[in-house]
Formats: structure tokens, sequence, C-alpha cells
């Protein structure tokens, strides 16, 4: 009676286990799997211990991640580590957890399409041994059907999920956080095993949550430093536990941003990118964005704003150049005459009705109207027409030759229709000064005959001071005058 | 006291050594 009870540690009885359950928020941006060593570690097959590699990617706390070929060194199932692929398993099904790039956290089984998908793909993903938890529920049972080749492999599968020892989990609760978790053990000897465990992170609040590499890999490590009690022996003296060198690691570290550098548009702060300026727009900074109207799809955006085509002008890039400039930035001047208007772009003219050439300056030659002349005139009589509305009219016709007689000349002084025309136009003017003449003749005799021929000519002449014998004769010289 | 090499001797393994599962 004096003997006190003693349990026997693996009937399932309460025994005391120490471990650690580490909580991480915002996982997408603070939750990564690590390569052993750094990057290109699984493709090396190393093995390093977690504090090495957890010190060099600035882990605030790290455990071992997945499983991995002792004496190769080979990286087991799917590794994606910071959104890069570095092992698959070819389609064998185990547990994984995985975050995608949207930040979604995925638990269970993938095919390998999944694992592969490009629209959304995994950033962070890890392969792991029996499924403990989905949706709150154990399903361990129903993982040794999915993982368990049951010919060959029950006697091996089976001890592995009922036995005691050093255990490492990888989960999330309701609220989307991560959720790592340890305990210490020596296989057979101290532990739990994974019924407990499932049962253990359900209590905590764990909804989803596979099982890690345990036994002698289970490792913790806070801030670089070596945290827990592995279970593996040291090589040189067996009074002491060494860490193993493992594979991959599963680390939380302060938040990052994808990518670290917010490449080169922005600052992170607590794994959100602040872009510099006002136009780098995104999660990651890699969108120009210059406004909801985007320049008005009459510029290009550039981190200094929108940089407009040639005929546009403002921040916007939503007003035309105005009348008198053209070109980018509206920087040359138009040479446009004549009331034409002037193309924004590329400073060509539009000539009114009657002008011709580039700058609009040239009249229209005889024969042809319209804005800038394309149009024949198509007058019966061979003469020109309006140059500015084809009009076959002969008295705005004749008014316009006179107006610009030197040009006629100049220009379509060998043209027969042209000298028909001026033809015309002078004898019609030679009679009307004719016709002017007469009338003008007849007139004034009429009114000297109405004088009665009083009147004489005495020619003025002056020699010498001394005036004309006749005038002598006459007296008065002034009053000689009569007409 | 440096980090000493372990043994690795407290083996926890789901399959045999040489795996015979398929993909599926």
């Amino acid at each position: 009676d004096c003997q006190p009870v003693r349990n026997d540690p693996r009937n399932g009885s309460k025994r005391a286990v120490s471990g650690h359950l580490t909580v991480a928020t915002a996982p997408l941006h603070s939750f990564s799997v690590l390569e052993p060593g750094g990057p290109g570690g699984c493709a090396a097959r190393r093995l390093v211990t977690v504090e090495e590699t957890a010190r060099a990617a600035g882990c605030l706390v790290a455990q071992n991640g997945g499983f991995f070929h002792m004496s190769t060194g080979e990286c087991l199932g799917n590794i994606v580590s910071n959104g890069d692929q570095v092992s698959s398993s070819g389609g064998l099904q185990n547990a994984q957890f995985g975050i995608r790039q949207d930040g979604t956290l995925v638990t269970g089984y993938l095919s390998e399409e999944e694992v592969l998908d490009t629209k959304n793909p995994f950033v962070q993903l890890v392969s792991g041994v029996v499924w403990l938890l989905r949706n709150g529920r154990v399903y361990i049972n129903e993982s040794e059907e999915t993982e368990c080749d049951k010919t060959q492999e029950t006697g091996s599968f089976s001890k592995f999920v009922n036995v005691i020892s050093a255990r490492t989990a990888l989960g999330h609760d309701r609220e989307g956080r991560l959720v790592m978790f340890h305990v210490d053990g020596q296989t057979e000897q101290r532990g739990i095993n994974l019924w407990e465990m499932a049962e253990f992170l359900r209590k905590q609040g764990v909804v989803n949550a596979i099982n890690l590499d345990g036994g002698g890999s289970a490792t913790f490590v806070v801030n670089g430093t070596l945290a827990n009690y592995p279970s593996d022996h040291c090589l040189d003296d067996d009074m002491w536990r060494c860490p193993r060198r493992i594979s991959t690691v599963v680390c939380v570290h302060e938040p990052r941003c994808n990518p670290p550098d917010c490449n080169g548009h922005g600052t992170c702060v607590q794994g959100i990118c602040h872009c510099t300026g006002d136009f780098w727009q995104g999660a990651d900074c890699s969108i120009l964005d210059c406004g909801p109207s985007n320049c008005s799809l009459h510029g290009l955006c550039t981190e200094t704003g929108c940089l407009c085509d040639a005929g546009w002008r403002g921040s916007n890039c939503s007003q035309e150049c105005a009348n008198g400039s053209f070109g980018v930035g509206c920087a040359q001047k138009c040479q446009c005459e004549n009331g034409a208007a002037c193309d924004p772009i590329h400073g060509t003219c539009a000539c009114l009705p009657g002008f011709q050439g580039d700058t609009c300056a040239e009249v229209c030659s005889l024969g042809w109207y319209g804005p800038g002349c394309h149009h024949a005139c198509k007058c019966e009589s061979l003469c020109p027409c309006d140059p500015k509305t084809g009009s076959c009219n002969l008295t705005s016709t004749m008014h316009d030759i006179l107006s610009r007689g030197t040009a006629f000349f100049k220009e379509f002084g060998g043209e027969r229709t042209a000298w028909l025309c001026l033809t015309l136009a002078l004898a019609l003017l030679l009679l009307l000064s004719a016709a002017a003449n007469v009338t003008f003749v007849l007139g004034s005799r009429t009114s000297r005959r109405r004088l009665d021929g009083e009147y004489a000519y005495q020619p003025l002449e002056e020699m010498n001071g001394e005036l004309h014998s006749l005038e002598k004769e006459q007296g008065d010289p002034t009053c000689s005058i009569k007409d | 006291l440096s980090t000493g090499v372990s043994l690795n001797d407290d083996l926890l393994l789901p399959y045999p050594g040489t795996r015979t599962r398929l993909p599926r």
C-alpha cells in the first residue's frame, strides 16, 4: 500500500510533455518554407541544422519542415519556397500545407495540376505525412487510407501514427492564423502520438493541420538559437543531445513584402509596400497608374506622370493643343494662313475653300476650286469658276480676273482659255470705254452750241514781264479768258 | 561548447526504407 501508483507512459494516461505553440498572423507575409542553408539547398541536397538556415533567413521562430531522405539528403514531397517550386512529389499523395499567391491557406491532398497551378500559384508549400485535422475534425483514419499502401506499409505506417515521439505539426485556425506546433520526446519513451497531437491542436482552435517530420528531426529555434530538447544523441558524447541536420525549415519572420524590394518602386513596412511617387500602384508597386482616366488614352503613363501623345496636353492628356500649336508637348507653331485649321498632331493645314498649298497661302489656280483646290471647274464656256464655290457666274469670274491680273499673267499666260477670257474682258472694257467717249463728245458739242460762239481762245504768254500786244490792246487780260 | 554532430539515432519513419507507393 505504501507504493505509489505508477502509470505506463505508453498506455494513454496523463503525462507531461514540453513543446511550443507558435501563432502567426498574416502568414502570407510572415511565413516561409526555406530550403536547407538557403536557396538551392534542395537541388544541392544539403542537410544543415535548423539554426543555420533560420539565422540566415532572419526567422523569429523556426522548426524543421518536410521529410527528407536521410542518406542522400533529397527533399521529399512538394516544396515551394518563396514562390519557387524546388521539389515535386510527382503526384504521390501525402498531406500538404501551403499558401497561394492571394493568401489562401490550403491543407490536404493535391493533384499535380493543383500544385502546378499558374493562375493563383503556391508561394509556400510543404508536404507532410498524415492530415491530422480537417475542418476541425480528427482525420487520421482517412489519412491512413490515402497515404498508406496497405499491402506493404501497414505495419510501418501504423506504428508511425501511434508511437509516442517528438512531433511537429503545421496548420491554421478559423481566423486564418498560421499555427506551428512541436513537442519534445523520444520515440517509444517520451512525447505524444498523432492522435494526441490532433486532439490537442483541435482544443487550441486549430481547424486544419498536417503532421511534419518528427523524432530526432524535431527542432525548435527562436531567434537563431536552439530552444528545445532534440532526441538524437551526440556523436561525440551520448550524454548530450544534438540537433539533427535536416532539410527544409518552416519559418516565421517579420512581415515581408513580395518581392522584398517592392520591385524597386516602394518601401516595405510590416509586409506592406508603400509605393514611391504618385503613380506606382499595386500591392508590389509594379503597376503604373496615372488616375481613373489613365492619360485619357492619349498618352503613356510613366513614373513621372502622363507623357502625352502629339497633339495633346494637360496632366491627364485630356486637352488638345490650342490652335496655333501642334506636336509633342504642343511645342511647335502652326504655319497655316488664310484662316486654315491646323492639325494638332502633325501641324498640317486644312485650307478654306479657294486656297491651297502646305500653308494655304496660295489661291486656287484658274480652273480649280474648293478646299485645297482639289475640284476642277465644270463651266461650259471654258472660263474659270469661282475658286471658293465653283460657280460659273461670269461677272464674279471677271471681277476675280481683274483683281488678280498679275497673277493671271504669270500663271496662265500661255493657256488658251485664259487668253480667250482675257480678250473677251478687254474687248468688253474697250466697248464700254468707246461708248463713254462717244457719249462725252456728243454731249460737249451740244454744250458749245448753246454758248453761241461767245468765246475766244487767248493763249497765255509772258515774256520778260511784258504782256503780248493783243493783251495790251484789250486792257485787262484776265477778262479775255472766257472758257 | 560547439554544436555537436547528431547520431541520427531517433528515427521515426512513416514508410520503409524502400518506398513502393505509386503516384495517384
